[in-house]
């Protein structure tokens, strides 16, 4: 039903 | 040199022991603004973000910055070696290969002093831009961290609901549901229980609740959490240290398929 999402999607890497 | 004195053990612990169950591996950089530290859990979930000032020291001195590679788990050991009433004093080298951690009592008649072999840690710093939210929340860390343990017991994720009128969490699993409505209350005699919601368009949101689980073990650091929310993206979990500094989990939302 719900899959998990992960932070890369969201933050960059510096 | 690096110098940080807390006037309390005790706080040093706090902090550690509010996220080494997430992440293991930190590094530690310090310069005159205090010591900074950012990780990644393994599944790449959750982030924590820790800032200590310089006014949450006793006194803080470091002459040029430095990264300090720990394992919190070692750290931890060394740390349990002082009493919560200790001060604790880090010291490192400019160019340092170990860490002291140096605990004195309050009668100054016992000094302990551990050393720490630093590592070389290849993390990934993440750059965590003002990010836009939808709603926040100021409430009880104690009563956050009691609805995040309820509701746990019935699934490994919940979903949470906020409205202007009412934060929901909702929690569906073999065993039967469980839903915790908290309305926003501002009685000034106890504001420690405070409930404020600020938001701009409601949000629904699902977590996994093993994440939860290790970020409300951070509700010894403050008596309020400051959650923000939006929709689709990571969640702010912020914990305020009061003498200067924040603990912060960013926590990766779970989306429906």
């Amino acid at each position: 039903r719900f899959k998990q999402s992960s932070l890369n999607r969201f933050f960059t890497k510096i | 040199m690096l110098e940080a004195k807390f006037s309390e053990a005790s706080l040093f612990k706090r902090i550690i022991d509010s996220f080494k169950d997430c992440v293991e591996l930190v590094n530690f950089v310090c310069d005159e603004h205090g010591i900074e530290a950012q990780a990644v859990d393994d599944s790449r979930v959750l982030l924590v973000v820790l800032k200590i000032e310089p006014s949450a020291f006793e006194s803080f001195r470091c002459d040029k910055p430095v990264t300090l590679g720990l394992n919190l788990t070692s750290l931890s050991k060394v740390l349990r070696c002082g009493n919560n009433s200790d001060t604790l004093t880090l010291i490192a080298d400019d160019e340092p290969d170990s860490i002291f951690v140096l605990f004195e009592d309050s009668k100054k008649n016992k000094i302990s002093e551990y050393s720490l072999k630093l590592m070389e840690i290849d993390a990934d710093m993440l750059r965590i831009d003002d990010m836009k939210y939808d709603c926040t929340i100021n409430m009880s860390s104690v009563e956050f961290a009691k609805t995040v343990r309820d509701l746990s017991q019935l699934n490994d994720s919940f979903n949470v609901f906020v409205k202007k009128d009412a934060i929901k969490f909702v929690a569906e699993g073999d065993i039967g549901s469980g839903s915790v409505v908290l309305k926003p209350e501002n009685d000034l005699e106890k504001p420690d229980e405070r409930i404020e919601v600020h938001l701009s368009q409601p949000v629904e949101l699902a977590f996994s609740t093993k994440y939860l689980l290790d970020i409300v073990k951070a509700s010894t650091l403050s008596n309020q959490i400051i959650i923000k929310f939006a929709s689709e993206s990571p969640a702010l979990f912020e914990f305020k240290l009061n003498s200067g500094g924040y603990l912060d989990f960013h926590l990766a939302p779970k989306y429906n398929e």
